[in-house]
């Protein structure tokens, strides 16, 4: 009921404000889209994806991934290569060029304790499952 | 077992199996589509095919503690004589766990066991680096009084002639036993003593050998020098599945950082 909220009818509009979109909803990742590139949460669930059969430890994990955009002109902090900060700025006076991608720039690994296709007890070690850090 | 990671302003960043609002750019993929990238997934983790377990298969309490020592979840640890293996896992990415085949062949004359373990299950393309085996010594076995001393050979068959004697050790009184009620006597096998054991046949033996190392000497009380080979009667699967000789091996898939690296990066 605050009026300052309000539209130029003085009437308030809860298009913006009420709905509360969670989870990785297609709006909220255009939203994220426009934003600078960065890492994002996401937890991958195995139940999600019928693993939790076969795989003992984690339930989860959280994978993260990398999504955002890359502008001109590029901050130190985003982890941009040379030939990115290069096709950036080419894509600053020519439109048809790209933007460098956002993309993962360092990974880590995880440790599955899993059952194998003879029932025997595995653990090892995943390389390249986990996004560190984001980059252009 | 769960990683940690940033929060979202929302709910941790799950995203949940289905769109709650139907929407053409949030349509699922094809089934075959998505047991092609399946099956991409699972070939990078070394399965032929998605394992199908049956139910209430028993996990050996040392790969659970081996798995949340190396996610630093020290308090969750169940066997208060843990020991992580560093020696063997500094190289290893895989670790794979073996329970003997059950039959077992002894001859209570001369105190000795035989036991194997099949093998085969491990690829080929995993470099084993080493291995152990871990027997039970338990308040519920009996060695008889006085101190023992415990001969382990390599041995392809109990009848074999020319058992290889890998390691002997003199079980004295085991103050973990006491304590802990428990307590695992582990052995060290390198990767060429593995590989002249089993021999490709991928079964390999050991032959074990219990002597009283001084008979006369009746001082200490016996149940404190027990070794767990064989099952008691009665005795229930999951029990049993916890305190049965286990073979661990040590190996590398020739993918990724060693196990001993936690949260190593890659850039």
């Amino acid at each position: 009921g605050n009026s300052n909220w309000g539209d130029d009818k003085g009437e308030v509009s809860w298009s913006d404000r009420g709905r509360v979109k969670r989870n990785g909803s297609p709006a909220k990742l255009k939203r994220l889209s426009r934003g600078r590139c960065r890492r994002h949460p996401l937890h991958v669930d195995f139940r999600d994806v019928g693993w939790h059969k076969w795989i003992i430890a984690p339930s989860g994990y959280d994978a993260f991934f990398c999504l955002g955009e890359c502008r001109y002109p590029l901050a130190d902090h985003m982890n941009a290569s040379s030939h990115a900060v290069v096709q950036t700025m080419v894509n600053s006076v020519n439109g048809a060029v790209p933007r460098a991608c956002c993309v993962p720039t360092s990974l880590s690994p995880i440790a599955l304790l899993y059952l194998d296709n003879h029932d025997r007890v595995v653990l090892k070690n995943y390389q390249d499952m986990v996004v560190e850090s984001c980059g252009c | 077992g769960r990683q940690g990671g940033e929060s979202s302003e929302t709910d941790n960043g799950r995203v949940p199996p289905t769109p709650s609002s139907p929407s053409p750019a949030a349509a699922l993929p094809d089934p075959g589509l998505a047991q092609t990238i399946q099956s991409l997934l699972l070939s990078r983790l070394g399965l032929q095919s998605q394992p199908n377990p049956r139910p209430d298969v028993p996990v050996p309490e040392y790969l659970l503690d081996l798995y949340r020592f190396h996610q630093q979840q020290y308090h969750l640890l169940e066997d208060p004589t843990f020991s992580f293996p560093s020696h063997h896992i500094q190289q290893a990415n895989t670790i794979r766990s073996f329970h003997h085949s059950g039959k077992l062949e002894s001859k209570t004359t001369r105190n000795l066991v035989h036991i194997s373990f099949n093998i085969s299950s491990i690829p080929q393309d995993e470099t084993v680096l080493s291995a152990e085996l871990r027997l039970l010594r338990s308040q519920a076995a009996s060695l008889g009084p006085g101190p023992h001393r415990l001969n382990l050979y390599l041995s392809k068959h109990y009848e074999d002639p020319e058992p290889m004697l890998l390691e002997t050790r003199l079980l004295t009184s085991c103050l973990h036993c006491i304590k802990a009620g428990s307590f695992w006597e582990a052995f060290s096998l390198n990767a060429d003593l593995l590989r002249k054991a089993h021999g490709g046949t991928g079964s390999l033996g050991f032959l074990l050998e219990v002597r009283p190392e001084n008979s006369d000497n009746q001082s200490e009380q016996h149940q404190e020098r027990h070794l767990r080979v064989s099952r008691s009667v009665g005795q229930d699967d999951h029990s049993w599945a916890q305190e049965r000789p286990l073979l661990v091996t040590y190996s590398h898939d020739g993918h990724g950082e060693p196990l001993v690296k936690h949260g190593r990066r890659t850039s």
